[in-house]
């Protein structure tokens, strides 16, 4: 899975997700992906989030959505990120990561998996990392 | 407002000897969407920018180097979403088309629905006049070798995907 989220110069947010899915798949399957609020999920008010790791886990918890629900609440990207993979872990015993942007330009980049690629540009400085601490 | 974007290459295990490649293709991925907000575009274009071109890195799982199903198939998903108006786009199962991103974003702008999937999907991609590709052109050595050396280990396709991220 592959994915992205942005803050543009008018303030305004979005996400793009991407699959070929779960490694032999059953045919037909769907996952968290294309799913709203799952795969990814944009608000302007709030911030945006791309997801990624066991898709069956992130609907269950609608992950996007939950971090979301968790900055609405007043905590930051890194703290509503960590919150929402921690009750992915804790609820339905599921892995995975996620990037996170609020409309001030806070970001994050969070997983729970043992590894997870990513990278952030702002301020014309390249931020990235692979594993756990990166 | 300070322009950001986020990029991620998914969850899943990367071996050490692929690790370079996933590292530089997120690298490469963010600063080409960076240089899209820098110039006055906008953050829906960034992140397809950055998506499609990691739908291109063959180091990746989605796009070309996309995993196979138990068949050795391809099925593709994707979403989009603008944060300025909720509107969101989505496609699934989708075989024959090298950026289901950009397809999803068609959904978006183009129709009056969430998500379109499978030989629908491909229908509004022939519409759109999106060019289909060779399923075959999506399938990397790599791939390939993951859902061979899958098979042979679990047979049962309920439990040869336990455990496994997307």
């Amino acid at each position: 899975t592959v994915g992205a989220v942005a803050v543009d110069t008018e303030g305004n947010i979005a996400c793009a997700t991407s699959t070929g899915g779960m490694l032999n798949k059953m045919v037909g399957r769907v996952g968290d992906t294309p799913c709203i609020g799952s795969g990814g999920y944009a608000d302007n008010n709030i911030g945006a989030v791309s997801t990624t790791g066991h898709g069956e886990t992130i609907m269950k918890v609608t992950l996007a959505r939950l971090i979301l629900f968790n900055m609405e609440k007043g905590q930051s990207v890194e703290a509503a990120s960590d919150s929402g993979l921690a009750l992915m872990k804790s609820r339905v015993d599921g892995l995975g990561g996620v990037i996170t942007v609020d409309p001030q330009g806070h970001w994050a980049a969070r997983f729970s998996s043992l590894q997870m690629a990513w990278a952030a540009a702002q301020s014309d400085t390249l931020h990235y990392g692979l594993y756990t601490g990166e | 407002m300070l322009p950001v974007v986020v990029v991620h290459g998914g969850a899943g295990f990367v071996p050490r000897q692929r690790s370079e490649l996933s590292v530089s293709g997120v690298c490469s991925a963010a600063g080409s969407a960076y240089g899209i907000l820098k110039g006055g575009g906008s953050s829906m274009d960034a992140v397809v920018n950055a998506v499609t071109l990691l739908e291109n890195n063959p180091a990746f799982n989605a796009g070309i180097g996309s995993v196979l199903n138990v068949r050795g198939d391809i099925e593709m998903d994707a979403l989009v979403m603008d944060g300025k108006t909720l509107a969101s786009g989505a496609v699934s199962a989708v075989r024959n088309i090298a950026n289901p991103t950009q397809l999803a974003r068609l959904v978006m702008e183009k129709t009056s629905h969430a998500c379109l999937t499978a030989e629908g999907a491909s229908q509004f991609a022939r519409a759109m006049g999106i060019p289909e590709v060779p399923v075959e052109s999506l399938i990397t050595d790599y791939s390939r070798m993951r859902w061979q050396k899958n098979l042979a280990a679990d047979a049962n396709p309920v439990e040869c995907q336990m455990g496994k991220m997307g």
